[in-house]
């Protein structure tokens, strides 16, 4: 463990809470994608199935069972706690687009030919674009509460933790996983734009508004 | 041993 990837950690932990935070308290999960919830619980599940069979902390064990079970609570939230509140019309991103692909990149980049390390490479590669239907919606309407933009902010910061993490490694443990790394630099990429408004409007204390 | 610190990562 190092500093990058107990931060990003931290703050995927923090993103969490966010949004767990935004819908109790506005008693309303308008705004955020289900879609892109459904994703990550899709993701959550298929790369953590070896909670069952490997051990390798405590820490670890913890974090993944926090994460299959935040992602599944959040979808209960979405579609019966605070289901009125969804509008389906907004969230319109076509997921099979992005099941599809990262189905077949597994079957073409992984480890190993096995059940576990191709659902490790399909989690991975969903992972990287799990959050495009939701800067799709946030791209629709134009605008943002301060709260889901925090939200996002703190999932971006994750991944983009893990970056410097992995150099790290590189050179302390002489580890390369060019799948992760790659996926890595993908899912950061993607959130390039939604941080320069972040950083230039959410920051200096406006509203998150993308230019017409 | 690179299988296994890959699984260590989240």
């Amino acid at each position: 463990m190092n500093l990058f990837r107990l931060f990003g950690d931290l703050s995927h932990l923090a993103s969490i809470f966010i949004l767990l935070q935004k819908i109790q308290s506005t008693r309303s999960c308008r705004g955020i994608s289900f879609k892109t919830q459904a994703l990550y619980a899709t993701v959550f599940i298929a790369r953590y199935l070896d909670l069952f069979y490997e051990w390798v902390s405590l820490y670890n064990f913890t974090m993944k069972v926090f994460f299959i079970a935040s992602s599944c609570y959040i979808l209960y939230l979405m579609k019966y706690k605070y289901r009125p509140t969804h509008d389906p019309s907004i969230d319109t991103f076509r997921v099979e687009y992005l099941l599809g692909p990262c189905v077949v990149l597994a079957l073409l980049f992984h480890y190993k030919f096995t059940v576990p390390e191709l659902l490790w490479s399909f989690s991975i590669f969903l992972e990287s674009v799990a959050i495009l239907p939701q800067l799709f919606l946030l791209q629709r309407t134009g605008e943002a509460e301060t709260i889901t933009t925090h939200y996002l902010a703190a999932l971006g910061a994750y991944r983009a933790l893990y970056i410097p993490n992995w150099i790290y490694r590189y050179f302390t443990e002489d580890m390369v996983d060019p799948i992760a790394v790659t996926a890595g630099l993908v899912q950061t990429a993607l959130y390039l734009d939604f941080f320069y408004v972040y950083v230039t409007k959410v920051l200096q204390g406006q509203k998150f508004e993308l230019p017409a | 041993p690179v299988e296994q610190k890959r699984h260590d990562e989240l």
